[in-house]
């Protein structure tokens, strides 16, 4: 563990408990894609597969265990909270996240470190954590006025695998026949899809202003 | 060899 894969997991785990406590305090998910909570449960569900075979530290299995249940119980809310459900707003998160999930499990059945059935599973959640970020920036650039909690949760998202950028830089010069193309092109990709968000966040943080992407 | 279960990342 080093302290750009801790700051990125913690930057993780606030992006998750900011929705958490949107949804739950204010009991609205206005401006949130459900696509997206729906494609990151299942990033989740394929990549800790391993979750009751191995055991690593108890950090990474309190790790996985928050981030499966907070993005089922999202999911769950936004689907089936008598209230929150009516702040979801079906009509403008309309992204056809399955075309995403096909292609992804068809490239990890092709590009992947080993064909076993973890190691695909392992491979597909990398290359949907990648894209799934899409239907909630469409939905964004939708949805005129952004609220901060919105925001907030989408920049902390955006942040957490920029710092697993750097961790992988570190961990390729400190750590020995440390390799992993697929993960590190696919965390590059994901960041790179933030780059847009990123810029106007920082313009509405800088000027002060409500954040606005342009159509 | 580089996959190997278990992945130290989350």
């Amino acid at each position: 563990m080093n302290i750009f894969r801790f700051a990125g997991d913690m930057t993780h785990l606030a992006s998750v408990l900011v929705l958490l406590l949107k949804i739950h305090t204010i009991k609205s998910c206005a401006g949130i894609s459900l696509k997206t909570q729906e494609l990151y449960a299942l990033v989740f569900a394929t990549r800790y597969l391993d979750l009751f075979t191995d055991y690593i530290s108890l950090y990474n299995t309190l790790m996985k265990l928050i981030f499966l249940g907070s993005s089922f119980s999202i999911v769950w809310y936004i689907r089936y909270h008598k209230i929150v459900r009516r702040s979801y707003d079906k009509d403008q998160d309309t992204f056809r996240h399955y075309f995403l999930v096909l292609p992804c499990l068809l490239l990890a059945l092709l590009i992947n470190e080993k064909f076993t059935f973890r190691e695909v599973m392992w491979t597909f959640s990398l290359y949907l954590e990648a894209v799934a970020i899409l239907p909630q920036l469409v939905l964004l650039q939708r949805t005129r006025n952004i609220d901060n909690l919105t925001g907030q949760y989408v920049f902390l998202l955006g942040a957490y695998r920029a710092l697993y950028i750097l961790n992988w830089i570190y961990r390729y010069f400190t750590e020995p026949h440390y390799v992993h193309w697929i993960t590190w092109i696919s965390g590059l990709v994901q960041t790179l899809l933030y780059a847009d968000f990123f810029y106007y966040y920082f313009q509405s943080w800088k000027n002060n202003v409500k954040l606005e992407l342009p159509a | 060899s580089q996959s190997k279960f278990p992945k130290d990342e989350l």
